[in-house]
């Protein structure tokens, strides 16, 4: 997803 | 996922795994700055909380919990299995400078006034100052273990590939996440010295790298 606030990244 | 995120997912676990070794191994964690590694424990469990709350993929799950798992441990064997090779008095940064700007950043530049979104905000300050404590040991007793070195090369370089991965994902899908491009480029500023000592002295093969 590209909005930051659901962070897909560890 | 990229190749610059999956492999600087990869330097990441070498760098864990690398230090959790070197300490099990040696049975000792001299040259270990055991306050860097509550702080990335630290990192870790504020960052990773969503476990209980999204499911993103099985690689993000299983990462996160080798990370917790590993982290812990570390910890754990600085602390207590092997506490008393732990160096105390070269640990003497002060982490409260540390922590207090950085939870206070955290309630004041997040995306979220959320408990979840302050805390991950939280651990993305605190991951980019939490090897202070570990390479101000170094500058104080002078010198490193070869393999403490390699353990910081792919500490830093993580992050370095990770900011790769944001130019990438910027490029390709116009993902760009402020808070964490920011604090990744000042983590990896902080260990372009380290590097410039890495590659002129560890590489030349002089065992420790000894600092100026």
């Amino acid at each position: 997803s590209s909005d930051p606030i659901h962070h897909d990244e560890l | 996922m990229n190749i610059f995120r999956l492999s600087g997912d990869v330097c990441h676990l070498i760098a864990i795994i690398i230090l959790f070794l070197k300490i099990w191994r040696s049975k000792s964690c001299a040259g270990i700055s055991g306050k860097s590694q509550v702080l990335f424990a630290l990192v870790f469990t504020t960052r990773y909380l969503d476990l209980f709350t999204s499911y993103i993929s099985a690689y993000n799950t299983v990462m996160k919990v080798v990370y917790l798992l590993l982290a812990y441990s570390t910890v754990g064997l600085i602390f207590f299995r092997f506490r008393n090779s732990y160096d105390s008095e070269s640990d003497s940064f002060r982490v409260e400078f540390l922590l207090v700007p950085v939870a206070g950043l955290s309630f004041l530049e997040n995306y979220a006034f959320t408990p979840l979104e302050i805390l991950w905000t939280f651990s993305i300050y605190l991951e980019s100052v939490a090897i202070l404590p570990q390479l101000f040991m170094i500058t104080k007793t002078g010198e490193a273990e070869s393999i403490t070195a390699h353990y910081l090369l792919f500490l830093g370089l993580y992050r370095a590939l990770y900011l790769a991965n944001w130019l990438w994902r910027f490029h390709t899908e116009g993902f760009y996440d402020q808070i964490a491009v920011v604090s990744g480029v000042v983590q990896t500023i902080f260990y372009c010295d380290f590097f410039y000592l890495y590659f002129t002295r560890v590489l030349r093969g002089s065992g420790k790298m000894s600092l100026p």
